[in-house]
């Protein structure tokens, strides 16, 4: 479009080196362009607009998706997980991945919280995908509050396991995502109780399928929660857990153990150590967040420079909308919000990185900045990007509102971040709490 | 806030609360620094604003709870603050970092345009106690149009430097070749309404429909 290219034949910075920066210098930029280009020029990546699929189709076309990710990924010796990162974000889209809660919340949890036994355990079966897990805490009727969750797990000294219950129907597991259909294995978050005494909020390894022909183990009652404002190619699901046995080896011990007898062991005074997989799971949102702004950003701005309409002066040819004061007024600051807002997520990520080996060494002195800083730009950005999508579509026109924008598809896929992992306004509340000491 | 009252060592996130100043040193050059004191200063009133009254309430009596929840409106309006001064206070490390010159001019005028749309759009709490006057915000809103101007011939070389592929906007519109009006013909023309040129529909109702009002 010859717009577009006098735009970027006048600009007055390269901006590759800018992507650099952004990547984090230029061997990178090239590599992540490498690996996104095998996902974006692979054949067996292509299939119909997900707009015109109905839900079983969608999901069955994630499910093969995914499995053939995990293949691809294995053949191309891709292990790093930023690179798997790039590989799935091109490959998939916008479009929720059945192994994401497998990858991105079940693994690191079971590898985070469990002995050295437990790991070896798990994690081969894991990484193999004969276990593909999901992370079940949030219930139909409890979500942030932790201990309002009613979800039960009795120990029972003289069987040597744990009886997990849904006491209700407000209890009942809600929205894991890919717990409905895909996945076999869950850690479930449970109040421990043993002889009478709660000893508060854990985390249970608990199987939900049978291995061999996928159908719901007994005591179990599994489904999806059907439709949603997006994410059809997702899963999200509920779970009623009736009485269900697990092994005493089944409970994540790293941090705390139930002895044989029924005695409890805390391993550390610290319990927010089992919340650090939220802390992670926040510092990547707040990242995600950020592109999901720059992504509309880049549609709005790009189009806003194709389209022409109306005139500023009487006669003159139609402009383009860029060149109206209103249409910068909308997208300019935007523009400069998604790189403040990237900017910030790529520092409380390292920050993560950094404080989280201190953790793991039981060096927990940062812990409650590092959880003040997560919560409030998880909460910061997710909402700035919420409200900034969409002045992006419609700042488009018509346009904007049709599916072939793209503006759907990237809107349903980040604004739920305003809500999951932590409802905003409570985060917001929780880093007050630090803010209020400090 | 307690510990900074207390004379006590502050988180480094936190080292603000203990030295801001009363009033903004802000010009029209838009120094980036004072533009992050500007917000250091407007985070650090509405944090201590919300510790007083939760203090306040507990000291009429209130249990700390209650207190809590009836100072949650201000606890949140803190928090938003002390986030949005960190944002902007890494966007100026990110501009004071060593690199090309045309790259640093081209970050600082979008660092520049955040945070004096962010004094425009939230000028009350930076006008509230006198840290800036009338005549300041009026300076702050000229000065982003001003940078509009600015930022708009590098606007699309912009958001290009984002590097996203297509396949990951999946967009129409943001198509990085910018092939915008064939290709939403070719979108519709997908659309499972478009398979036959008459849908079944037109047997079930609308031609029935149409029989029936002849009689």
């Amino acid at each position: 479009n010859p717009d577009l290219q006098k735009e970027r034949d006048t600009a007055t910075f390269d901006p590759l080196l800018l992507t650099n920066r952004i990547d984090g210098g230029p061997e990178k930029t090239r590599r992540r362009q490498y690996i996104q280009n095998l996902a974006a020029t692979d054949p067996n990546l292509v299939h119909k607009h997900i707009s015109f699929m109905d839900r079983s189709e969608e999901y069955d076309t994630a499910v093969k998706n995914a499995c053939y990710i995990v293949k691809r990924l294995k053949e191309l010796n891709i292990t790093d997980p930023t690179e798997e990162y790039w590989y799935r974000h091109i490959a998939t889209p916008h479009e929720a991945s059945a192994m994401a809660l497998h990858t991105g919340m079940f693994m690191p949890t079971v590898r985070a919280q469990s002995t050295p036994e437990q790991y070896k355990h798990w994690i081969p079966d894991c990484e193999s995908y004969k276990i593909i897990g999901t992370y079940a805490q949030t219930e139909m009727g409890h979500g942030t509050f932790l201990r309002g969750l009613e979800t039960t797990a009795t120990y029972s000294p003289m069987t040597e396991e744990f009886i997990l219950n849904s006491p209700t129907v407000s209890s009942l597991k809600w929205w894991p995502g890919n717990l409905g259909k895909t996945t076999n294995h869950a850690v479930v978050m449970a109040h421990l109780t043993i002889a009478g005494k709660n000893y508060g909020m854990h985390g249970f390894v608990v199987q939900t399928r049978d291995m061999d022909d996928h159908t719901t183990m007994p005591g179990i009652t599994l489904g999806d929660i059907g439709p949603k404002f997006g994410y059809g190619s997702n899963d999200n699901g509920f779970m009623k857990l009736d009485h269900v046995r697990v092994p005493r080896e089944n409970m994540l011990a790293k941090f705390a153990e139930v002895k044989k007898d029924g005695t409890y062991i805390a391993k550390t005074k610290n319990t927010k150590l089992t919340y650090g997989t939220m802390v992670f799971i926040r510092a990547m949102i707040a990242g995600d967040a950020a592109r999901g702004l720059a992504q509309c950003c880049t549609i709005a701005i790009r189009y806003s420079a194709v389209r022409r309409q109306s005139e500023i002066k009487p006669g003159d040819p139609e402009p383009q909308i860029m060149d109206f004061q209103t249409q910068q007024y909308k997208l300019f600051p935007l523009l400069a919000t998604s790189y403040a807002l990237l900017f910030a997520g790529s520092s409380i990520r390292d920050t993560y990185f950094r404080i989280e080996k201190d953790i793991q060494r039981g060096d927990t002195k940062e812990l409650p900045e590092l959880h003040c800083l997560s919560s409030g730009l998880k909460a910061f950005n997710s909402w700035a990007a919420n409200s900034g999508m969409e002045v992006c579509r419609m700042s488009c026109g018509g346009h904007g509102y049709s599916q072939a924008s793209g503006f759907p598809k990237i809107y349903t896929d980040v604004t739920p971040a305003c809500t999951y992992e932590g409802e905003n306004t409570v985060l917001m509340l929780q880093c007050a709490r630090f803010l209020m000491k400090m | 806030a307690e510990a900074a009252v207390k004379g006590q060592p502050l988180a480094p996130t936190l080292s603000y609360l203990a030295n801001t100043s009363s009033r903004t040193s802000l010009t029209p050059q838009f120094n980036l620094d004072s533009l992050v004191a500007a917000y250091q200063h407007r985070a650090a009133r509405l944090i201590k604003a919300a510790a007083s009254r939760f203090q306040g309430l507990m000291a009429k009596g209130m249990a700390r709870e209650d207190a809590w929840n009836a100072s949650s409106v201000d606890l949140v309006r803190a928090s938003d603050a002390h986030c949005h001064q960190f944002v902007i206070s890494t966007f100026v490390s990110v501009v004071n970092e060593k690199q090309n010159k045309d790259l640093q001019k081209v970050l600082k005028d979008l660092c520049q345009l955040y945070a004096l749309y962010g004094i425009s759009k939230n000028s009350g709490d930076f006008l509230e106690d006198g840290y800036m006057t009338g005549e300041q915000i009026r300076m702050v809103e000229d000065g982003v149009l001003v940078l509009l101007a600015v930022i708009r011939p590098n606007a699309v070389t912009l958001v290009d430097a984002f590097d996203f592929n297509d396949r990951i906007l999946d967009s129409v519109l943001g198509r990085y070749d910018g092939q915008v009006y064939d290709n939403l013909l070719k979108f519709a023309q997908e659309s499972p309404l478009n398979d036959t040129d008459v849908h079944p529909s037109y047997y079930k109702y609308l031609k029935p429909l149409a029989m029936s009002s002849k009689l």
